[in-house]
């Protein structure tokens, strides 16, 4: 009788311990997190600051863990418990139930439930033909010019080049046609090999005027959109264009949070990702699709057997896996709100 | 997960015959929430 007693104190008691521990950490993160957004509302730049966290993460296997992540939240759930499930999902993240394009009990698991389409109309794509359109439902972190010369700020401190993001594979054909003789030929410096690419060329020297029209000098922009979980996660066109190339660059799986973002350096460099590039009217165009921790993979709408986050012993050893799309010089044709990708989880 | 464009637009003002400008401007602001299908750039 006695010991009962004893293991029915002791249980309790742990997991009481427990829920306290959890809940203080997730009390100091809602604390951090206000003290951030608080700062940025007074224009506080975040800056770049590497701590333990950061330093552990790199001996995590987050890539297992994302497949991992992957398998459990594809487990079928019965029917009676899916809009339960979902709707806790939705109230946690912030996510709208009224789009889902099917009724919630028709989501066999939380995997098919994350990448939902929406009803029809939900998403108007703008009208106005020489507008970017958002490619996703997300958040604006940075946006800008490329000058010569200059990165792609992750958080004030920590930059990455757009060459690193979008990788150094030469394209010639467009670049040879787009850049009418005004622009110098760029020595590959690494290996002695003449090559130039789009956003080489274009970063190298990025006011290049078009001597056979009155149309005005280009430059290189660029924009990154964080996706919360709460969002959806599918990837459509933000203009008409051509995509020529697909680059797969296996790599690490880092989260990509606020936190991550200042303290984890070449985060979007590190991380797993897929590059499509190619043509729009007013020129380069380029779109990269960046993975986490527990959104590891990425499936392509245009290329439906790419297959992303698989175990891979050795990362960053090879160079990205390109395919060009034929036909050779047309490649993928794209309307502005075409579906491109969509982010899974794990 | 995130998505990075990178484009190529034009940067000066000039006018086309009919007077409009040429130069692309952002319409966002950081920190801006966006849906997609929303206009970024003009």
């Amino acid at each position: 009788s006695s010991s009962s007693e004893g293991n029915a104190f002791f249980v309790p008691g742990a997991t009481v311990a427990t829920i306290l521990m959890l809940g203080v950490l997730h009390a100091r993160r809602l604390y951090e997190d206000k003290k951030m957004e608080e700062a940025r509302e007074k224009g506080i730049e975040i800056e770049f600051s590497p701590d333990k966290k950061a330093t552990f993460l790199r001996l995590m296997p987050l890539r297992t863990i994302s497949r991992i992540w992957g398998n459990v939240t594809s487990v079928e759930y019965p029917i009676w418990l899916r809009p339960y499930i979902y709707k806790a999902w939705a109230r946690a993240f912030h996510s709208n139930l009224e789009e889902a394009a099917l009724p919630l009990d028709q989501y066999a698991s939380l995997r098919d439930f994350f990448v939902r389409t929406l009803k029809e109309g939900s998403r108007p794509i703008d009208s106005d033909p020489h507008s970017l359109a958002s490619p996703v439902d997300g958040t604006i972190l940075r946006f800008g010019e490329l000058k010569p010369g200059t990165m792609i700020e992750q958080v004030k401190g920590a930059s990455y080049s757009a060459a690193s993001l979008l990788g150094a594979r030469s394209f010639l054909s467009i670049a040879q046609d787009d850049a009418i003789g005004e622009i110098d030929e760029l020595e590959n410096t690494s290996n002695g090999a003449s090559k130039k690419s789009w956003w080489r060329v274009s970063l190298a020297s990025p006011k290049v005027r078009d001597t056979t029209s009155v149309r005005p000098m280009k430059g290189v922009f660029y924009c990154v959109i964080y996706l919360k979980p709460g969002d959806y996660h599918r990837v459509h066109s933000p203009v008409n264009w051509q995509v020529f190339i697909r680059r797969h660059f296996p790599g690490q799986l880092y989260p990509v949070n606020e936190r991550a973002r200042r303290t984890i350096k070449n985060l979007y460099v590190e991380n797993e990702r897929v590059v499509l590039e190619g043509q729009w009217e007013e020129g380069f165009m380029a779109l990269a699709a960046i993975g986490a921790t527990n959104i590891g993979s990425i499936e392509l709408a245009i290329e439906p057997e790419l297959r992303t986050n698989r175990p891979q012993k050795l990362l960053h050893s090879e160079p990205p896996k390109e395919r060009v799309y034929e036909p050779e010089g047309v490649g993928v044709v794209l309307k502005k709100g075409d579906e491109v990708a969509a982010f899974n989880m794990g | 997960s995130t998505v990075v464009l990178v484009f190529q637009a034009p940067v000066c003002k000039a006018s086309d015959e009919d007077g409009s400008s040429q130069e692309f401007k952002f319409c966002v602001k950081r920190g801006d929430k966006v849906r997609m299908g929303e206009a970024l750039g003009r």
